[in-house]
């Protein structure tokens, strides 16, 4: 695993997440689940805590956009870029952005949202790509069957030096 | 009759995208070096655990086109 440089890191295990809005690929139900989901992916090996918020400001603000959509990093239609996010930090910091251009789906049809969502999160809680093959944070995609998804060995350790470990 | 495109502009045409790729993931840091195209091929190369030629080969490029996360892979 990787960290950035510097090591950004949240400084508050509870953090508030915003999705301000959504693609039509999918239902809202299942974006939502998907999300939350992927949030429990860090929730469930640190003492983190990820709270959904409406209004207001949020630490991880979550979208769907296509091409240039205002932080200078364009999208570039479907396939090769998928979504981006960037590491803890004030204002766009942490926020988690997807290309609408894809096909998303919570299936191993197209995109699966939500192994692309807990990818993106890593890097919103201060994880750069690994270069282990298999770990979440490897930055290529590839399909694995989200029911029995476990969170690999250089992930755990990465985001455990970061925040700790979850409290029994 | 359209004229036939030469093999090296499609080589070109590559190499463009190779070196596109590489800016996008794999920017240099530093601005003291300029490292070669193929110094940079390799660095991609040993991230992904290719093997490390520094050319751009059917390996090379089939993983540069894989659907990814827009993240560098060098944190700047």
């Amino acid at each position: 695993y990787r960290t950035f440089p510097g090591n950004p890191r949240w400084k508050k295990t509870h953090l508030t997440y915003k999705i301000v809005n959504y693609t039509p690929d999918l239902s809202q139900k299942k974006v939502d689940d998907a999300i939350r989901r992927a949030f429990m992916v860090w929730s469930d090996v640190t003492p983190l805590k990820f709270q959904r918020v409406f209004k207001g400001p949020a630490d991880i603000v979550i979208q769907f956009a296509r091409g240039e959509h205002g932080d200078g990093y364009p999208f570039d239609g479907r396939g090769n870029t998928l979504a981006h996010a960037f590491a803890p930090g004030e204002g766009i910091g942490g926020d988690a952005h997807f290309d609408e251009d894809e096909r998303w789906s919570e299936s191993n049809r197209e995109v699966n949202l939500f192994l692309v969502a807990a990818h993106e999160f890593g890097h919103s809680l201060g994880l750069a790509h690994s270069n282990v093959r298999g770990a979440l944070m490897y930055p290529l995609y590839s399909y694995v069957n989200p029911a029995t998804f476990r969170l690999s060995e250089d992930d755990r350790r990465g985001i455990q030096k970061l925040y700790g470990r979850k409290s029994s | 009759f359209p004229a036939q495109g030469k093999p090296e502009s499609q080589s070109n045409t590559d190499l463009e995208n190779a070196k596109e790729y590489l800016d996008k993931f794999f920017p240099i840091l530093t601005k003291t070096q300029s490292p070669s195209l193929e110094e940079r091929i390799k660095e991609m190369q040993r991230f992904f655990h290719l093997v490390v030629t520094g050319k751009l080969n059917a390996e090379t490029e089939e993983t540069m086109k894989q659907p990814r996360c827009g993240v560098p892979d060098i944190a700047d």
